[in-house]
C-alpha cells in the first residue's frame, strides 16, 4: 500500500505579480 | 545533530503543470486549467486584493541582472510605469489568452506549462492593494 501524499495546494494570488502604483506624481 | 537547511527550490513550484491552486472562493483547478475570470472573480469576494491591468511596454535584456528580463508596465488606471526583472520563462498571464512568457520553449522546459509568447502590447492580470474609500 502506498499512503497518499498530502498534494501542495497554492493561493491563486501566488501566481500573478504585485505590481504596486508608485505615488508619486 | 544539526538540521540542514531546506533545499531552496530552482523554480516556484506553483507554476509547474499539474499543481494546485485555490481560487479565493475556495475553488481548486490546475495551474493551466486556469481563466481570466477566476484571477478577477477571485479578486472580487477576496477583499484587500483588486486586479489591475498591467501593459507591457518594453521587453529587454536585464543591465543589472545578466540572465533576466526587465519587463516594463505602466500598470493600472494610474499608468504607473513600473519595471521588474525576471527569469525568462517566468508566466504572466494575458487578459483573455492566458499564461505567457518571454521564453514560452523554457517554460515548457522547466514547468510543463504551455505558454504564448509574451509581447509588447500584451495586457497581463497583476495585483495591488485595495484603496480603502
Amino acid at each position: 500500500n502506498v499512503e497518499p501524499r498530502s498534494v501542495p495546494v497554492f493561493p491563486w494570488h501566488s501566481l500573478v505579480p504585485f505590481l504596486e502604483p508608485s505615488q508619486s506624481g | 545533530s544539526s538540521l540542514a537547511p531546506a533545499p531552496a527550490p530552482c523554480n516556484p513550484s506553483h507554476f509547474m503543470k499539474g499543481a494546485i491552486i485555490q481560487l479565493a472562493t475556495g475553488e481548486l483547478k490546475r495551474v493551466e486549467d486556469l481563466q481570466t475570470q477566476d484571477f478577477v472573480r477571485s479578486a472580487e469576494v477576496s477583499g484587500g486584493l483588486k486586479i489591475d491591468s498591467s501593459l507591457v511596454m518594453d521587453i529587454r535584456g536585464s543591465q543589472q541582472r545578466p540572465g533576466l528580463v526587465s519587463l516594463h508596465f505602466t500598470v493600472g488606471e494610474q499608468q504607473s510605469k513600473v519595471t521588474i526583472d525576471v527569469p525568462p520563462e517566468h508566466p504572466f498571464f494575458v487578459f483573455g489568452q492566458g499564461w505567457s512568457s518571454c521564453s514560452p520553449e523554457r517554460t515548457a522546459q522547466l514547468y510543463g506549462l504551455a505558454c504564448h509568447h509574451l509581447q509588447v502590447g500584451d495586457m497581463c492580470v497583476s495585483i495591488t492593494l485595495q484603496q480603502q474609500p
